[in-house]
């Protein structure tokens, strides 16, 4: 099928951690 | 009974404010940033770019970053590589295909976004997997 999107969904962390204020 | 205080969590909240902030990056409204890739320029917000790359975080989160409302990325990603990381930032999804994934891993190593760049490995070696 043309245009036929197969989606995985990621469950782990997406982007870094901003570290909090020391 | 006995509790000491009541909160109700929204569990939507999260994905609602991120389809807002993409609302708004595709109307320009409070976009702080011009990003030049690849010569093609490119409105975002700051706060989310810095919010979800490593390399965005190192160069605003300093003074340095303050005044800078237009940034070229010299030798950096190209157009067809960042584009789908500037829509996952905003989106959660992340578009991935065997033609673009190269472009797509080498923008992810740029912008120092680590867990995209799992992502993208394991995208490649099931793509080659028969």
């Amino acid at each position: 099928h043309e245009g036929l999107v197969a989606t995985v969904k990621e469950a782990g962390r997406s982007i870094h951690e901003i570290p909090r204020e020391e | 009974e006995g509790a000491l205080g009541y909160v109700r969590e929204f569990t939507r909240h999260s994905s609602d404010v991120l389809g807002n902030l993409n609302e708004l990056r595709l109307r320009g409204i409070l976009t702080d940033v011009t990003l030049l890739v690849g010569g093609q320029p490119l409105r975002a917000h700051k706060a989310v770019l810095i919010a979800c790359s490593g390399f965005f975080y190192s160069i605003f989160r300093g003074r340095a970053g303050v005044g800078v409302d237009v940034l070229s990325l010299p030798g950096g990603p190209e157009a067809r590589g960042f584009a789908p990381l500037l829509d996952f930032m905003y989106t959660s999804r992340l578009r991935l295909s065997p033609a673009t994934a190269p472009a797509v891993l080498a923008a992810a190593t740029y912008l120092q976004m680590e867990h995209v760049v799992q992502a993208c490995h394991r995208f490649i070696q099931a793509s080659y997997e028969p």
